[in-house]
């Protein structure tokens, strides 16, 4: 059987499995998405950047900050790639059931753009203008300096212009609407959106 | 009239509507 997870001998799903909040049988799913990813340029069993790109944005050029600090954070071992496990490990946060504070621990370190430990206002100030030009949205600078010093005056609590992790805790358990990209539905059902991991499968949930 | 001030979106709700921020597009190929 070519490319069953079963060939892949990095993977050991059953502790993939234990240590994620998926059973084996939605392991095995995952390993049909990522092999769809993961050949989608470059057929290695490997999702680089362009493929991660391609992926969430149906085209493989243009740099985006967003698109860097969302692969970054999948590629555990900074290698350029994005292997099964680390894609596992990832997508875990995202599952319904991961706990909250691994959400905001996620979020926090996808905004901290410097890993800095602080998401600071120079941080923000960069996001939202690539979401601006992201969306064909222009708002005038004046605006702009409001809405970032409406978040801070609401965010930084010591008021030292950034936002610390306990800080971004307290600030995303107040609008928890902030973290709705944490979670991906589509994980609670995984099997049913990759029926084809049947055909590979070695266990029975 | 109007003590009520208009509300401003804050600054992550703009940032969480990146396409590159929702990892649904894994799902929907």
């Amino acid at each position: 059987r070519q490319n069953s997870p079963r060939t892949c001998q990095y993977v050991d799903l059953a502790r993939l499995a234990h240590d994620s909040p998926f059973s084996v049988n939605e392991v095995e799913a995952l390993y049909e998405l990522f092999k769809k990813l993961s050949c989608s340029i470059i057929d290695d069993m490997l999702i680089h950047k362009e493929e991660l790109r391609l992926a969430l944005f149906q085209a493989p050029y243009g740099e985006n900050i967003f698109l860097d600090r969302v692969f970054d954070l999948f590629d555990e071992k900074k290698n350029g790639v994005i292997e099964f496990e680390e894609f596992i490990h990832a997508l875990s946060v995202f599952h319904p059931n991961a706990p909250i504070e691994e959400k905001i621990d996620f979020a926090f370190r996808l905004y901290d753009l410097r890993q800095t430990g602080f998401i600071e206002r120079e941080e923000v100030q960069q996001m939202v203008a690539t979401i601006l030009m992201e969306s064909d949205m222009t708002l005038s600078d004046e605006l702009l300096n409001l809405i970032i010093d409406k978040t801070f005056a609401d965010a930084d609590s010591d008021k030292d212009g950034k936002i610390s992790k306990a800080e971004w805790k307290a600030y995303v358990l107040k609008h928890p609407s902030l973290l709705k990209n944490m979670t991906l539905p589509y994980l609670k059902d995984v099997t049913t959106a990759f029926p084809s991991f049947i055909f590979n499968t070695e266990v029975e949930d | 009239k109007g003590s009520d001030s208009p509300t401003i979106i804050n600054a992550f709700q703009l940032i969480g509507m990146s396409s590159f921020l929702d990892l649904s597009g894994f799902f929907e190929q």
